[in-house]
């Protein structure tokens, strides 16, 4: 795992709680927001349950810690995105919070429904951009959520022991978290 | 301020595919030496992650396979656990055209993209 320079970590009592919202006028419309809205809680649970950080969607999304948004080309922060593939989103090391998503993507949160050779997991992608949202950098370990690339189809979702070791490192160990438990539900996916 | 210059083409569902046949066909094999037309795409993109870093007469526009852009190379490929080569091989071109996270692999000093609040 690798921090980024300075190791920026959200600066507040441990245990803490980050709000998230989704821009009211940055959103796709070819996913329902239930679903969007599900990917991303999903996506959050899966850090949380490793470090003593609660992750609540936030009433007003002007207040919230995390913004989530989707947008199209030059968006006003120095980094457009680019079409369909190539860069899939971005977000900002702690305590931004920005979260943006290429909308040109065909975001996808079940392969079965779309069937597009250029789909893109949501789920997927929110996990690794909560990495970066919570301090971490990109890994070289291919087997970990932090590591850059996600092709097209590709579903990985599941932190690996290398992403749990990175974030604990700025955060503690939730206390209900074990690596045995995640060995045995390593286990039990693999049956 | 305008936005950098991204080096990818801005791409659709149906040009995906023609452009990664054309990435492949021009670049595969490209090694320290060659001159290559479209090869300053790579360099941006370089750049752009953090491999290739900003340096006074550097030409960042040409299409020469120079030491600059081979080191980038090899630290690209060490970083994302490729067999370290140097040149634009199979499964470092692949690995280039693959869909990822625009956040740079190799942080600067102040890119936007690790911004703390203030």
């Amino acid at each position: 795992y690798v921090f980024f320079p300075g190791k920026p970590r959200w600066a507040r009592r441990i245990p803490m709680t980050l709000t998230y919202g989704f821009s009211p006028d940055n959103m796709i419309h070819s996913l329902s927001l239930s679903d969007i809205k599900e990917a991303f809680k999903l996506a959050f649970s899966k850090w949380a349950s490793v470090i003593p950080v609660n992750f609540v969607e936030a009433d007003d999304y002007g207040f919230a810690d995390i913004k989530i948004g989707f947008y199209s080309g030059d968006h006003g922060d120095g980094e457009p995105f680019d079409g369909v593939l190539g860069i899939l989103a971005h977000s900002f090391s702690p305590e931004s919070g920005k979260f943006h998503l290429d909308a040109a993507e065909t975001w996808a949160v079940d392969f079965e429904v779309e069937k597009s050779s250029v789909a893109v997991d949501l789920e997927s992608v929110a996990v690794h951009e909560i990495g970066h949202l919570l301090g971490l950098s990109h890994s070289p370990v291919k087997g970990a959520v932090m590591y850059p690339s996600l092709k097209p189809r590709e579903k990985k979702v599941e932190l690996s022991v290398d992403d749990i070791q990175g974030v604990q490192s700025l955060y503690g160990s939730n206390p209900n978290f074990t690596f045995s438990s995640l060995l045995e539900s390593d286990i039990s996916a693999n049956r | 301020r305008p936005a950098p210059e991204f080096p990818w083409k801005q791409l659709t569902e149906t040009t995906v595919n023609n452009y990664h046949h054309y990435f492949y066909n021009r670049f595969l094999n490209s090694r320290r030496g060659s001159h290559v037309s479209g090869l300053s795409e790579i360099k941006r993109y370089f750049r752009y992650f953090g491999y290739l870093t900003p340096q006074a007469h550097y030409n960042i526009s040409d299409d020469i396979f120079d030491a600059p852009l081979e080191s980038a190379i090899l630290h690209y490929q060490s970083k994302l656990g490729l067999q370290v080569t140097g040149k634009l091989d199979f499964d470092t071109l692949t690995q280039v055209l693959s869909p990822r996270c625009g956040v740079p692999d190799k942080l600067q000093p102040s890119p936007t993209l690790h911004a703390t609040k203030n």
